[in-house]
């Protein structure tokens, strides 16, 4: 999941 | 991981710096809004506490999931965090004679509560890592009112503080940018949320971006703001 949109960014 | 977006974190990055060091080199936080920084260690906070399940896999040694982009936000999100804590710790010791405290008078409540009742509506899961997350997305896009409302009211802002304003507002578009470049490059649904919440947050930053080109093309020292 943290590589959901949006997550894997600052 | 392309262009838009690390330029987009350096020059975040950046504006901690130019930040740090227009107070260190006035010993002041005259002009500087308490209340922004101390939203953005609220978003930081809010919105790095991934930083402790990366960790804890980090001193367990398990790599398993450890990318090298997972090491690069690792340690940008650590430095995000210092220097945003160290800046609030900053303006409530060493300068706090200097503070702006009786210009700075937004009341926070104004963005606090409409971003977490946002953020208990509109989430990508109801849990409570992902609330907090979507609650950081929309505090962020409105956390630079306070230094806004402080820079009407002061008329003009100098130098250093205009680049400030300018690298902070200006990683957010380039984060615009880097979704468009995603969404068009990669099988990369765009977090709706964070994309709206970004647009919001670059536009907040629209009539001074325009008052900052002037000010670059007139080659004036202070930033003037009409009063």
């Amino acid at each position: 999941a943290c590589l959901e949109a949006g997550h894997d960014e600052l | 991981m392309n262009i838009f977006r690390i330029s987009a974190d350096l020059l975040h990055l950046a504006s901690f710096f130019i930040l740090i060091f227009k107070m260190k080199a006035t010993k002041s936080c005259k002009g500087i809004s308490f209340k922004t920084q101390l939203m953005y260690t609220l978003v930081f906070t809010c919105r790095y506490l991934d930083l402790f399940h990366v960790l804890g896999m980090m001193i367990t040694f398990n790599f398993a999931h450890i990318t090298g982009l997972t090491l690069y936000n690792t340690f940008m999100k650590i430095l995000f965090l210092a220097a945003s804590y160290y800046i609030v710790y900053l303006m409530r010791t060493e300068l706090k004679s200097t503070s702006d405290d009786a210009r700075d008078t937004f009341v926070l409540w104004h963005i606090l509560a409409p971003c977490a009742v946002l953020a208990l509506i509109f989430n990508a899961q109801f849990t409570i890592l992902e609330i907090l997350w979507t609650f950081s997305i929309y505090l962020e896009a409105v956390a630079v009112m306070p230094q806004l409302m402080l820079l009407i009211e002061t008329g003009e802002a100098d130098s250093l503080s205009s680049h400030y304003m300018f690298a902070v507002g200006g990683y957010r578009a380039l984060y615009l940018v880097n979704w468009v470049y995603r969404y068009a490059t990669e099988p990369y649904y765009s977090n709706w949320i964070a994309w709206i919440a970004g647009f919001v947050q670059t536009a907040l930053f629209g009539d001074f971006f325009y008052y900052y080109f002037v000010k670059i093309m007139s080659g004036d020292a202070a930033l003037k703001l009409p009063t």
